[in-house]
């Protein structure tokens, strides 16, 4: 860290796609807790959208992230 | 298919809706069809149906709203999130929201309300998200023509409302195709400027060589103008083009982009007019030919001069003995033509005339 201006833009739009779509745990980020908790999102939903499950911010995810979609999460309550 | 948690359900088959206000972009009546054609949907495989109110509380209420618009769950200017809705239930329950600062179209220049109005309103009624990529409730958004229910989508609806006790004719399109299915058969194959793409049914998997998982996606929602099905595909990395054939017509790409013009008709290879389809297509890079394939025959194009070769059709079993009569697609990488049929694929040396390997047809995703 300092992450540069994209990777944070691409990591913040990611940590709102997965908190709004997956439930994401709002929480203090940073913490070790947190990152497992983001990385264990991210797989959910690239299993979702039959990508390769590999926890981490791939280009392929976070195209998928960028794409127009509906407001109704995927999974959870 | 998914439902929402407990299995949310209206516990009447006679629902209300009302639009409580329209937005600018259509005309009223165009909104008013929309919304009406996308309820008509779901009634057609469901026991449901819907009366409009046009005062007081209905089951389902429909709004445009921009932001942040009254149920905390703020819409976020134009693109990425389109409208949303909630499961059944009282109150809010039900009630379907589309975004305000979106570009609401009765066509494919932007979002099809249509098409939004039939997922939401798929929520209304108690459906979650689809991972089918074909399926109507699959989360992102792609235009698309024809019965917009997929076999997906109708049985998620119908284990919580039953059949349409009436039913109409209707054709629910079929679920994706898996990619590491046994007896996977495809419809085309092309190189696209270092990427792999193939075609099957409504779908083209996308292979890129820095991403292991091919990407599955509507062919309508690349290529709105393309038909629902492609017949053959090829690149000729010269010109940076790649040609994709469906029925007696065929369309130019340029990356992902249609080249003006387009669609031509086939005819304009040379292929005699009683030919309607052409099975395959490649474009053999080390010798600048194109050689299309029709039933039992094929065709040789050269590229550099525009014209058929003279002395064709040949007879594929003739000159590429070992891969039987017909071709489903063909494609030239590292030297080798593949040769796909049904849910086999000829690895066929180019310089040695013969077969050198049979594979299975979903190798070609490393399964």
């Amino acid at each position: 860290l300092p992450l540069p201006a994209d990777d944070t833009d691409t990591w913040l739009l990611a940590e709102k796609y997965l908190r709004r779509f997956y439930g994401l745990p709002v929480g203090l980020q940073g913490s070790q807790k947190a990152a497992g908790d983001f990385q264990k999102t991210i797989k959910q939903m690239q299993r979702f959208f039959k990508l390769k499950v590999t926890g981490s911010l791939n280009e392929e995810t976070v195209e998928v992230m960028k794409q127009a979609r509906c407001g109704v999460p995927d999974v959870g309550e | 298919y998914t439902h929402f948690p407990r299995k949310l359900k209206w516990n009447t088959n006679k629902l209300t809706f009302r639009i409580l206000d329209y937005t600018p972009d259509l005309q009223k009546s165009d909104v008013d069809k929309a919304v009406r054609k996308a309820l008509n949907l779901w009634a057609a495989v469901t026991p449901l149906t819907f009366k409009k109110l046009h005062t007081g509380t209905a089951d389902i209420m429909i709004s445009f709203g921009s932001g942040e618009h009254g149920d905390y769950n703020p819409f976020d200017g134009p693109n990425s999130l389109l409208a949303h809705a909630y499961p059944p239930g009282q109150g809010i329950g039900g009630d379907v929201h589309f975004d305000e600062d979106e570009n609401w179209t009765k066509d494919s220049t932007a979002y099809n309300l249509f098409i939004v109005a039939a997922h939401e309103l798929g929520h209304a009624l108690g459906m979650g998200h689809s991972t089918d990529a074909g399926a109507l409730m699959y989360p992102t958004y792609s235009y698309r023509t024809g019965f917009l229910l997929s076999v997906d989508d109708v049985k998620g609806i119908q284990e919580l409302y039953g059949p349409n006790p009436n039913p109409t004719e209707v054709t629910p399109s079929p679920e994706a195709p898996k990619q590491c299915d046994r007896m996977l058969s495809i419809d085309a194959v092309t190189g696209l400027r270092g990427e792999t793409m193939v075609f099957k049914d409504r779908f083209y998997w996308r292979l890129h060589p820095q991403m292991p998982e091919p990407d599955q996606i509507l062919i309508k929602s690349t290529w709105p103008s393309l038909r629902n099905k492609v017949d053959a595909a090829y690149e000729n990395p010269e010109k940076d083009q790649v040609i994709i054939f469906s029925g007696i017509r065929m369309w130019a790409l340029n990356g992902y982009d249609i080249v003006e013009g387009y669609p031509k008709y086939i005819h304009k290879f040379g292929l005699p007019k009683k030919i309607r389809k052409v099975d395959a297509a490649v474009h053999i890079s080390d010798t600048g030919k194109t050689l299309l394939f029709t039933d039992e025959e094929y065709w040789s194009y050269d590229e550099a001069t525009g014209r058929m070769d003279s002395g064709y059709p040949r007879s594929i079993e003739k000159d590429f003995p070992g891969i039987g009569d017909k071709i489903d697609a063909a494609v030239y990488q590292y030297g080798f033509l593949y040769f796909f049929r049904d849910n086999l694929r000829y690895e066929y040396s180019y310089t040695h005339r013969k077969v050198w390997r049979i594979l299975p047809t979903n190798s070609i995703f490393n399964c």
